[in-house]
């Protein structure tokens, strides 16, 4: 049972905005 | 077949045929009879009878009588023999210089010049390393070293001074009156002679690109004429020439044994045709990208042909380092240099950093290494494992690339903690 990859849209980047992928 | 090559394609030492060097090349000289036209005698025997005095008359504008320098290294032949002749001077010492370019290096063997005229009683040669910038003495002969040239008489040549010039009073006789040779072997009395291979002295001292010749005095003239034209009360009292009939530099082009031919390039310069990857003008170095090991002049036990460096098809440079050839035995010291294709290392045989070997794939693929791709979020790091090509998971994170979320961890609104464990 393969789990889904991550999704990028979930992420709450509010205090993380310097680590947000381009 | 290539000489340079066995069939089965190993290298193997390779050498210029043997030849007279100085054929047909221009050898500058200081004096030469015929202008304006002169008179000059000489003496010549006869068997058994008395010497008879001759005199002739040298005319440079009259080919017949003509005497030029090219006469010196002409094709020589015993039913015409050519001379080439000084003009005549009154006093003696009397230097006339012969200069011989042979347009670049020779590793010679003798140098040797037939007479027309009685033999110089003393007689010097040099040798140019460097096309004719610095001279140094090959050899001296005289019937009195010390006086003309300050060096003993055949002086015992040891293996500490193989690399002298010694003085002779051997072939300085007046006679023969005509026809005398006088004959320098490199290397005859030297004692690495036999041991050629190996002596780097000896090498240095056949080697050659200019001869020069300077016959320093004649033998005093003897009644009826004598010496090198004899009296003649018809001309000047008291004259003397220098004659040549031949002037021949035995040798072989130096290639340092990774030529079997020296060749004319376009500008007529004479080089090696080199082979072993090698090349310059005597094969003196090694090819761009063949410096896995030193340049190493080839011997009769080892070729020592110039290798290529392991670079795994990914670079076209190298470097060579003593230190690492040293450190393998001195097999291989060659570093690669700008490795492309995704690669490092001295032979670009591993991944650079951010890169991963792909197994599937010879490592001199072009596509050998792929890049990482860890996940942004997931991974820790960029780096991933260069063989497995594993990325650094954070917490509750799984897969290569980090993409995912470990059994019993689900995704969280947090970048900095994107799986948490399931409550």
């Amino acid at each position: 049972d393969v789990m889904p990859t991550l999704d990028m849209a979930l992420f709450d980047w509010t205090d993380y905005e310097d680590l947000k992928p381009a | 077949p290539d000489p340079c090559y066995e069939e089965n394609g190993t290298a193997r030492r390779c050498i210029p045929e043997f030849i007279n060097a100085a054929f047909g090349k221009e050898v500058q000289v200081s004096s030469t009879c015929g202008r304006p036209a002169s008179r000059s005698c000489s003496i010549t025997e006869r068997e058994e009878r008395p010497a008879v005095r001759s005199c002739q008359v040298c005319d440079a504008s009259d080919p017949r009588r003509a005497h030029p320098a090219s006469y010196l290294t002409d094709l020589n032949s015993a039913h015409n023999l050519t001379c080439w002749q000084s003009e005549n001077f009154h006093h003696s010492p009397h230097n006339v210089t012969l200069t011989l370019s042979l347009g670049k290096k020779f590793e010679i063997t003798y140098v040797s010049l037939q007479f027309c005229s009685p033999r110089p009683e003393s007689l010097a040669i040099y040798k140019s390393m460097d096309y004719g910038r610095n001279w140094t003495p090959y050899q001296f002969y005289s019937s009195q070293c010390r006086k003309m040239y300050n060096r003993p008489n055949k002086a015992a040549i040891t293996k500490q001074n193989e690399q002298e010039a010694l003085c002779t009073d051997g072939h300085t006789d007046l006679y023969p009156l005509s026809g005398g040779l006088i004959a320098f072997s490199t290397l005859d009395g030297r004692p690495s002679g036999k041991d050629f291979d190996n002596s780097p002295v000896l090498q240095d001292w056949v080697t050659v690109t200019d001869i020069r010749v300077v016959f320093s005095r004649p033998h005093f003239p003897r009644e009826p004429g004598g010496g090198g034209g004899g009296k003649d009360e018809d001309t000047a009292a008291g004259s003397y020439f220098y004659a040549v009939g031949e002037f021949q530099v035995g040798g072989r082009c130096k290639c340092n044994g990774h030529a079997a031919r020296c060749m004319k390039e376009k500008e007529g310069k004479l080089v090696c045709d080199c082979k072993h990857n090698t090349e310059g003008p005597e094969c003196d170095r090694c090819k761009p990208f063949h410096y896995d090991r030193p340049w190493q002049r080839a011997s009769n036990r080892e070729t020592n042909e110039c290798l290529a460096c392991n670079c795994n098809l990914h670079a076209r440079r190298c470097r060579f380092n003593m230190e690492l050839y040293k450190l393998s035995g001195r097999k291989s010291g060659g570093v690669c240099l700008n490795c492309r294709h995704n690669t490092a290392g001295r032979h670009c045989h591993y991944c650079k950093e951010g890169f991963y070997r792909d197994l599937t794939k010879a490592i001199t693929h072009r596509k050998a290494c792929k890049a990482c791709d860890c996940h942004p979020v997931g991974a820790a790091g960029k780096t991933c494992n260069q063989t497995t090509g594993q990325c650094p998971c954070k917490d509750g994170v799984t897969g290569i690339t980090c993409n995912r979320c470990a059994k019993g961890y689900q995704q969280s609104r947090s970048p900095v903690a994107p799986c948490i464990k399931i409550p």
